[in-house]
């Protein structure tokens, strides 16, 4: 803690550590630090407030503006696919977002499109049955591009106005799992002419540097439109969510904030920066 | 990775038969760095790297090695110790009159589920007679989950109805152990924040009533700086004896493991390398030192 606010080393030193500590990674707090060291010469910038208020504003210009649900303009459905690795939170996250488009006047229905774990099925038509939306699934182990297609048509024959698919989780540097989730997009967009209208990336607010690998060969293989962070109700910060953001150009939608139905919210880049230093 | 780039800061520097102060500074920098890349807490890589530097200052090239691959090779022994750790702690501690009860604890979604599973499979392999124990009340389709893996596998579950509470299902599953003259116990428990108080003191709760002989933290590969707050916040509540790190059939590097070891003292015991029910390996700190360092 300084005495004064003058810019010394150890202001820079603290900087750092606050920014490696929330998972922001040594690149980007590399890039950020230069970056305020020339804003410091380049503004002369005298305290340690307005530095820190600097770097709340590189962080945020990093996050770029907050953007929402992106929605169907051409076909009457929208299709949200859901992606991300093993437990990051998807089939919790669809059953918090069909809660709130349900309650916000949308007919919603759900596909279970994770026909491989165990119990996948059953949790996702738990859920739909506490929030009252339809699931629509098949046996375990079938395949998921026709559970998806099945899905498609139901939603389309029903009226629903948002479908969203549910996949199982993968690793990233698992070839054939990310050649199925190829498969399942293309089903998508051969059945709705602009679809999947979101392609969201579920990331574990608790998850390292591995997250900017997760992101990327996601946004590589199939193209990401979205990220939704899940478990910031933990110590952990998300950190990592500069570089996804600034990296691949895809701002976060929502972030996760607990178990229950109601724990989304929708991302606010400014509440994100403040709660990084809280 | 590591080994370029050490070998690029040698080459900047003069060769010297001794690695001299500012060669290791230099180089240590690089080291930090690799750590801090690979999720390994902010203070665990000070610290090792200050460990790192009084074995490697003064230390004399070695004939057949670069000075570059001197430190590595200093960096790397360093980290497998730090791993590795004291003979026999890697292994599960299941002696005793049976039957002995592993408790598997951490966040939300690390894999507990599936290795408790994969536990049960692989002690029966051993000879064991394993009861799997669905004490997750909280999750939908939680203990359907357990059941499913269950029967895949032919292990039998123990579980309660809707409404059952979870420290009264692990208490009443040794019972039922006991009829069923089952060796091991294994307790699936809910994912949980280590900040989450009504929760964290359900496990000390089933801790205290039951006395585990393991108590398992299942951590995942990918987890980031706040590893080490979260295994010790466990670790004070319920004594951790062992880590199992999971997905690292992934890509992620595994610094959690370091940070985990160094603040806790907590081994790791085996890893999860895969969805299916046999993706379970024994630990070995060689292998994880090499990924740490990339
Ligand atoms: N604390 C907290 N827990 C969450 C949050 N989102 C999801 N979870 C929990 O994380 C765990 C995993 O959630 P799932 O929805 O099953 O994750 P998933 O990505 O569908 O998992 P897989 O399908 O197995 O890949 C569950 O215990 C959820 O309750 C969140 O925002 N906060
Ligand atoms: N690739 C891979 N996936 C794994 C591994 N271990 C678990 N998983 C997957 O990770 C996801 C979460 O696993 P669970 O066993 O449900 O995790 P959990 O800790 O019980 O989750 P909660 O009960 O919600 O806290 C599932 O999709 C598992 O198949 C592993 O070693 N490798
Ligand atoms: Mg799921
Ligand atoms: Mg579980």
């Amino acid at each position: 803690v300084q005495e004064t606010d003058t810019i010394t080393d150890s202001l820079w030193d603290e900087l750092e550590e606050s920014l490696l500590g929330a998972d922001v990674g040594p690149s980007t707090t590399l890039w950020l630090i230069e970056r305020l060291r020339q804003r410091v010469s380049d503004e002369n910038l005298q305290t340690g407030s307005q530095v820190q208020y600097a770097l709340r504003e590189e962080l945020s210009t990093l996050l770029g503006k907050s953007s929402s649900l992106r929605f169907s303009k051409q076909s009457p459905l929208t299709v949200i696919l859901v992606i991300g690795v093993n437990g990051s939170g998807k089939t919790t996250t669809i059953a918090k977002m069909a809660y709130r488009l349900s309650q916000e006047g949308h007919q919603v229905m759900l596909a279970a499109g994770d026909t491989f774990r165990a119990a996948a099925i059953d949790q996702l038509q738990e859920w739909g049955n506490r929030i009252q939306v339809p699931v629509i699934s098949q046996k375990p182990n079938s395949d998921p591009g026709a559970v998806v297609f099945d899905a498609l048509q139901a939603a389309q024959s029903r009226g629903s106005d948002v479908l969203i698919v549910d996949t199982a989780g993968r690793l990233h540097t698992k070839f054939n799992l990310m050649e199925e989730l190829k498969k399942i997009n293309k089903i998508i967009q051969k059945f709705v002419p602009d679809g999947p209208h979101e392609l969201l990336m579920v990331i574990d607010a608790t998850t390292g540097q591995n997250a900017l690998l997760q992101a990327r060969k996601f946004a590589e293989d199939i193209g990401l439109t979205g990220v939704v962070i899940t478990k910031l109700d933990s110590t952990a910060k998300g950190g990592f969510a500069f570089a996804v953001a600034d990296d691949l150009g895809v701002p976060i939608k929502f972030i996760g904030t607990g178990e229950k139905v109601e724990n989304l919210m929708p991302f606010e880049p400014q509440n994100f920066v403040a709660a990084l230093f809280a | 990775n590591l080994s370029k780039r050490l070998e690029g800061i040698f080459n900047n520097l003069g060769g010297q038969g001794r690695l001299t102060e500012e060669d290791v500074n230099a180089a240590l920098r690089e080291v930090r760095l690799a750590l801090i890349e690979a999720d390994v807490n902010l203070k665990v890589a000070r610290q090792f790297v200050d460990r790192v530097k009084e074995k490697a200052i003064g230390a004399d090239v070695m004939g057949s090695l670069s000075p570059a691959q001197q430190v590595l090779s200093i960096v790397n022994e360093e980290l497998v110790e730090v791993l590795g750790g004291v003979e026999g702690d890697n292994k599960l501690n299941l002696g005793g009159t049976p039957p002995q009860i592993i408790m598997l604890v951490g966040l939300q979604g690390s894999g507990k589920t599936t290795t408790a599973a994969k536990l049960a499979n692989y002690l029966r392999k051993q000879g064991q007679r394993p009861l799997l124990v669905a004490a997750d009340m909280y999750r939908p389709a939680a203990v359907n989950q357990l059941k499913s893996l269950g029967r895949q596998l032919t292990i039998p579950v123990y579980s309660e109805a809707a409404g059952a509470d979870p420290v009264e299902i692990c208490v009443n599953s040794l019972d039922y152990a006991r009829e069923q003259a089952n060796t091991v116990v294994i307790l699936d428990t809910a994912g949980r924040l280590n900040i989450d108080e009504r929760m964290m003191n359900e496990v000390i709760n089933i801790r205290d009533r039951l006395h585990p002989r393991e108590v398992l933290l299942v951590a995942d590969a990918m987890t980031g700086q706040e590893a080490v707050h979260v295994a010790s916040d466990f670790n004070q509540a319920v004594s951790l004896t062992g880590m199992i790190l999971t997905k690292m059939d992934g890509d992620a590097r595994g610094g959690a493991a370091l940070s985990i070891r160094t603040v806790t003292g907590v081994p790791v015991k085996f890893m999860g390398v895969g969805e299916k029910t046999d993706a379970l390996e024994p630990f070995y700190p060689d292998r994880l030192a090499s990924r740490i360092l990339g």
